[in-house]
């Protein structure tokens, strides 16, 4: 279950903080995954108390987006501790989706990604195993093909450290890099953070979604949770 | 056997300072709800009195929503979002899956709050996180409420909103809690504190 609160002393409408706390979600806690499951609990509340002397911020006011986006961002910190949390999780994986047709289009295929059991555990065993990605990509329950195009697709794994190159192409335009640095794509996949990086070629929109690896851990940890 | 050595992620994401806004004091307590005398019982309240606070939330969209969500909903459309001047969470059990008791329960606990902080009715948020299908133990829960505002367990120091972040947690093996100052365009310094908890039944799609 994901619970969490956030709480300020800036005066904000309740207008404008449900607007804010909506925008910052969708973006933030919406875009996580441990293991599929939803909750029957989640909730993330937010308290604006006023206590500092200023203007109320409102939907139209100069504040409002400033205030929006560094919501945003705290949100993001904070639902990104949840993810290096995932149970028996060693790996944090930043699901990066660019250039998609639609932002939603986007988001459904970090989703899937993210989601897929056996990206994630070819993640823990460190196997740079894009087949499982392409995978998850093509059953993403999308409402239509638009923003998928076999022959544009890319797929790289991106390094988080300062090493090397940064960016390892395991499948450009389509057609899977026979050459891939398997010592390099190792080094890449040992780190405890790193980057999937899909690039759909079919339009300018992007989605990210937070994710980590399934652990023998996370078995042992959630076979007697009642007891 | 190549998967990565597990890490001290206690010692990496918790930190040891932090920022709090003004105007709020939390308390936590080991209220018994969990077998091993851990903490699992805490209240955030607003003590700001200068303006009426404004709330927020989002919830789970899971067709079977726990009583302590539909509470929460329930006080929020009633206020519209104002007024909300205390939140109240335990761990150890969801109440959730228990029915028309569940609902009571929820309910008193906010009433319980409610009352603490002065009768206003309507102020107060609940949540609850643990084991699914099985009932508050309300005693426990009770006694653990009103020795928090009885002794005056609040503070606003970094502890305390360590120990109310520690509360909430179930299986995570550590608390998240940050806090950061920011700046408006005409220069005025807020702050942002937020706790979460969270470690797996995670991927939320809430409205």
């Amino acid at each position: 279950t994901l619970l969490g609160f956030i709480v300020t002393d800036l005066p904000i409408a309740s207008t404008a903080l449900n607007k804010m706390l909506h925008h910052a979600t969708n973006r933030s806690f919406n875009c996580i995954s441990v293991d599929g499951d939803m909750s029957t609990n989640d909730t993330i509340c937010m308290i604006a108390n006023g206590a500092i002397e200023t203007q109320e911020v409102k939907e139209d006011s100069e504040a409002f987006e400033q205030v929006q986006e560094q919501i945003t961002q705290f949100a993001q910190r904070l639902a990104q501790l949840v993810v290096r949390d995932g149970e028996g999780s060693t790996k944090f994986v930043t699901v990066n989706v660019q250039n998609s047709l639609t932002f939603d289009d986007a988001k459904i295929i970090a989703e899937s990604i993210s989601n897929s059991m056996l990206v994630k555990t070819a993640l823990y065993g460190q196997d740079a195993n894009w087949g499982r990605i392409l995978c998850a990509i093509g059953y993403a329950k999308l409402d239509n093909l638009k923003s998928l195009d076999e022959s544009k697709i890319n797929v790289s794994f991106i390094a988080t450290d300062d090493s090397e190159p940064r960016e390892l192409k395991l499948v450009v335009n389509g057609v899977p890099n026979l050459n891939v640095d398997e010592e390099r794509a190792s080094q890449i996949l040992a780190l405890n953070d790193l980057e999937i990086k899909v690039d759909l070629g079919t339009g300018s929109e992007t989605a990210q979604f937070w994710t980590c690896d399934l652990t023998r851990e996370y078995v042992t940890i959630n076979g007697d949770y009642r007891s | 056997q190549r998967a990565a050595k597990s890490i001290d992620k206690y010692a990496l994401y918790v930190p040891q300072s932090g920022v709090f806004p003004k105007g709020f004091k939390v308390g936590a307590i080991a209220s018994g709800v969990k077998k091993n005398g851990a903490l699992d019982l805490g209240v955030i309240v607003n003590t700001n009195k200068s303006r009426l606070s404004s709330a927020a939330a989002v919830f789970t969209t899971n067709k079977f929503k726990a009583a302590p969500v539909l509470a929460s909903k329930q006080v929020l459309e009633a206020v519209r979002g104002k007024g909300i001047n205390a939140i109240v969470v335990n761990s150890g059990c969801a109440n959730s899956v228990t029915g028309e008791l569940g609902m009571a329960d929820a309910n008193e606990m906010v009433s319980l709050v409610n009352t603490q902080m002065g009768g206003t009715p309507n102020a107060t948020l609940v949540m609850s996180t643990g084991v699914i299908g099985q009932r508050l133990q309300m005693d426990k829960i009770t006694n653990g409420i009103n020795k928090l505002f009885n002794e005056n367990r609040f503070g606003a120091h970094f502890e305390d909103w360590l120990n109310i972040t520690k509360s909430i947690c179930t299986t995570d093996t550590f608390p998240k809690l940050i806090s950061s100052k920011f700046k408006l365009p005409n220069g005025q310094e807020y702050t942002l504190t937020g706790m979460a908890k969270g470690a797996g039944m995670i991927c939320p799609n809430m409205a």
